[in-house]
């Protein structure tokens, strides 16, 4: 049985956690930058010789000491919606749970990764909308290319997501689709944020100069 | 898990003892994705002279634990006793597991490993 009580606390909160485990988590595939990431991280292939600089995410190139990649936790509830219609292409919203991000922390990537699936058809010019969703959307932040089958990137750093500033406690984004002349619709199957904070607290202090 | 000491004890010179962690052992192994454990070892062992000196190709010898080292052999019962066995070189680990929010989250610990034990 897992240690309880003092031992169990103090444990965690060495690890930086503040929350006692719950049961067994809903079992998920681990996605593949994670795996890059740790195995990036992991000692072992520090000492075969590229050493590691600590609190900084060389992959991504940034200062950091916790990667999240944190799913749309509305992804599996949305209609697909036309695949083609002469009107408008249906809005999609995203929700991103942001409660176990702490306040110490301090955002310096927030990647947001879609996947767009549609028929073949001329999809050339594609581009996506970017606005924050609160009770109504609210501006566009941006603009991206987008192309179906593709990984579609977005960093939302300094648009979406205010750097040097503490996370809300979720993160919801309303994306529309700008298709040109084409009457295709789209289907957005996949929508996750990868998210990289720093916890100063974590970080060794920095030396001294002799 | 951790090495019986050397001679059956804690004795011998201060040194890294092996010390792993199991995470299925603390009951974490259902959201700790990767790794099952890891060596977090422990220094054990004695400190007096000729120990306090340093490992052979060690740093120059003549340090604050080599004088605490001579003032204990000179009067062992008075003053401050022997200098402490403890990590003088510890590296860090990265923990991969799912958070309360099944979310998949990679956090980077320092100095959570022993590498290598001194008398300080």
């Amino acid at each position: 049985p897992a240690p309880s009580g003092p031992a169990a606390a103090a444990l965690l909160q060495a690890l930086g956690m503040h929350e006692v485990p719950r049961g067994v988590p809903t079992p998920r595939p681990v996605p593949p930058v994670m795996w890059r990431l740790f195995r990036r991280r992991d000692p072992r292939e520090a000492r075969a010789g590229y050493p590691l600089r600590p609190c900084h995410v060389e992959e991504l190139g940034v200062a950091g000491n916790i990667v999240r990649h944190i799913p749309d936790s509305g992804l599996f509830s949305r209609p697909p919606g036309p695949t083609k219609t002469l009107g408008l292409c249906p809005k999609w919203t995203v929700t991103f749970n942001l409660s176990g991000v702490e306040p110490a922390e301090h955002p310096t990537r927030a990647r947001l990764e879609l996947r767009l699936e549609a028929e073949n058809e001329d999809t050339h010019g594609w581009e996506l909308s970017v606005a924050l969703l609160a009770k109504h959307p609210g501006p566009e932040l941006l603009r991206i290319p987008v192309a179906p089958g593709l990984l579609v990137r977005a960093d939302l750093l300094g648009a979406a997501v205010a750097a040097n500033a503490s996370m809300p406690r979720t993160l919801r984004l309303a994306l529309a689709l700008h298709r040109g002349a084409t009457t295709v619709c789209a289907r957005l199957t996949e929508a996750s944020l990868l998210l990289v904070t720093l916890d100063a607290r974590l970080c060794p202090p920095p030396r001294l100069r002799r | 898990h951790s090495e019986p000491g050397v001679g059956g004890g804690p004795g011998g010179a201060c040194r890294t003892r092996r010390l792993h962690v199991s995470f299925r052992e603390v009951g974490w192994h259902r959201w700790v994705i990767a790794p099952r454990g890891f060596l977090a070892n422990f220094c054990q062992g004695v400190c007096t002279l000729p120990e306090a000196l340093q490992a052979p190709g060690g740093p120059p010898v003549l340090n604050h634990a080599v004088l605490h080292a001579l003032m204990h052999a000179a009067a062992p019962t008075q003053g401050a006793g022997p200098p402490c066995c403890v990590p003088a070189r510890l590296s860090p680990i990265s923990v991969l597991f799912f958070d309360n929010s099944d979310n998949v989250v990679l956090r980077h610990y320092e100095d959570m490993v022993v590498d290598e034990c001194g008398c300080r």
